[in-house]
């Protein structure tokens, strides 16, 4: 219904202006409806500046900030309603070493509602995981799994003892 | 409710029968390019009733099915299946645990099976209702889209805010 | 030939005058999310022509004048110039160095020079034809757009072809 | 002319065939004429498949594979008429550390003929490089650049003795 439309979307604007100054560290991210008067049709608009920045649109935002921004914006849903689990496929790829220590931070408090199945390549989001699968091509063209965890005095991830993926 | 555990048995690099356990809080998939990461990824996608080629990135549906690789032979259908547990709240189940699976064989014929029972994708469909994992679902981001909710235009935006009221 | 300057002035982030310069071999570009580095890119496909403002992921042409930040003034306008040597044999030209730049204002007036005398945007696209820089160039790659070719339709995929003829 | 481009493209072929098992170590890559009866206007397929794999489209290939392939392709043409200069914006970004290695193996072959101007997170890709500038944004929403250089011993860039960008 229309109130109940209402009511999520500003809940959601608040949790999306915390999320974004959590990521960034400051700040401004706002969501706005495109034809506040009709709301069960109207767009929804998206702003976002990072701190110190006069932006105009957020398509002049960086890859990596607009990858910081889509993450903010993810919470501040799951924040409202968490889903039961939550696939992303390598969303560290654009970020640098510090911002992905600020999602992997802000990550951990998502983990009691929700699940999430994490692909990368970056040691340090794998760090933060509490399991791990490696997938491997020994017989080229044909993949396999393997359990895997993560050996915190060398850094780097290692076979689990016994197999049992 | 969270996922227990995926099979894969015929999914595109997947030739041989692949179970992943799954625990609550964050999971890692890790392993070199061209292993078959993603197409874990899109095999969850499509056990949920993913109608589209193209999101699975494949020109037919039957793309999904092993092709053969040097040393075997292609498979004639392809099964996936999610086991899910503490199921009641979240889909209103009699179940405590359900498990979804869908298979495809070389000619195109689709089925969906829900506890071992046939049922139709619609039967999917309307289960995962309202629980962010259904179509819409801003819940799988694939690989290098993640951002793409900043690029889609203000009225495409809505689905994923709807989905949270 | 090769690249031996490039200085900026009010092009996007780079509200100073700021020169880059550039020896033959590999030239790394690093720094953190949103500092600026692709905005280098940018500078440089602007000067070379680029007339669409949305390969420079703006709006209008306009937005790539600084826009202002916390602590500075939006600028008027920005300039950005390229300094090339070596150019007798690639270019068929007279000259040993050859400078061009290009001059935006707010008011959208735009101006090219070639080693400081006005000309045309099409003196400077003859100029690169055949070099591999020009519009269609597969030289500049933007940022995700790697592997645009594989995506591109084949009939899209000639003008590269062609441009190495 | 058309004789003209039918001997460009017989040769860029042959590059391509071979960059690519030189990236991947094996395999088969191939580009075809749509349409050979029209030379002059025909668009081009490209076909490619890793070692050990039976791929029937190249939109099947992984996020890496896909960008290795694009890389080979890039290199084919550089091989038949180099650019000047090519600039690439985190195009390893979707690469394992072992493809980063491939690639700036194969790297090192053109720096004679062209300038690359890379922007990077990747430290690998850094150590590659012959001089380094750093982009920072000390005072907000403002770039500057600085000159680095890559330690050795350390693994990781630092300013450059005196600063001259
Ligand atoms: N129907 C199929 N049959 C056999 N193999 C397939 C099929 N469809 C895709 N593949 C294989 O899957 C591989 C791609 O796997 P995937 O995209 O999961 O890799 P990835 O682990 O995500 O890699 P990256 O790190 O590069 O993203 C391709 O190389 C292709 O050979
Ligand atoms: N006209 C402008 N005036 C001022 N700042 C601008 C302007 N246009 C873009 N910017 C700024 O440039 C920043 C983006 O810079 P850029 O895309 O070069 O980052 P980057 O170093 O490539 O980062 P990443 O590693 O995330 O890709 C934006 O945050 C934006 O504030
Ligand atoms: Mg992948
Ligand atoms: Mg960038």
């Amino acid at each position: 219904s229309q109130q109940q439309f209402a009511v999520t979307f500003e809940q959601i604007k608040k949790n999306f202006a915390y999320t974004f100054q959590t990521l960034f560290g400051g700040g401004v991210a706002n969501l706005e409806l495109v034809q506040a008067e009709d709301i069960l049709e109207s767009g929804i608009e998206i702003a976002a500046q990072p701190p110190g920045k006069k932006l105009k649109s957020i398509m002049l935002l960086s890859g990596g900030e607009r990858t910081l921004t889509a993450v903010a914006l993810l919470f501040a849903l799951y924040m409202v309603k968490p889903s039961p689990f939550c696939l992303l496929d390598e969303l560290d790829a654009p970020l640098d070493e510090s911002n992905i220590g600020r999602f992997t931070e802000l990550l951990k408090r998502f983990v009691h509602e929700s699940q999430f199945i994490i692909i990368t390549h970056n040691k340090r989001t794998v760090s933060a995981a509490q399991a791990i699968y490696g997938v491997t091509m020994e017989e080229r063209g044909v993949s396999k799994t393997v359990s895997m965890r993560f050996n915190h005095l060398v850094g780097d991830t290692e076979a689990a003892p016994q197999n049992i993926a | 409710m969270h996922l227990k555990a995926l099979k894969l048995h015929g999914f595109k690099s997947f030739a041989d029968p692949t179970t992943l356990r799954f625990e609550p809080g964050v999971t890692a998939v890790v392993g070199p390019n061209g292993c078959g990461k993603s197409n874990i990824a899109d095999a969850i996608r499509w056990v949920l009733g993913e109608q589209s080629a193209k999101a699975l990135r494949g020109g037919r549906m039957q793309d999904v099915i092993f092709e053969g690789a040097d040393t075997r032979k292609p498979a004639q259908l392809c099964e996936v299946s999610l086991l899910l547990t503490d199921c009641e709240k979240q889909l209103g189940s009699e179940f405590h645990e359900i498990e979804i699976m869908r298979r495809v064989h070389r000619d195109g014929q689709g089925e969906y099976f829900f506890n071992g029972q046939a049922c139709r994708l619609k039967d999917i469909q309307k289960l995962f209702m309202d629980t962010g994992i259904g179509r819409t679902s801003y819940s799988i981001m694939a690989q290098g889209q993640i951002d793409q909710i900043l690029s889609s235009k203000p009225e495409e935006r809505r689905a994923v805010f709807e989905e949270a009221a």
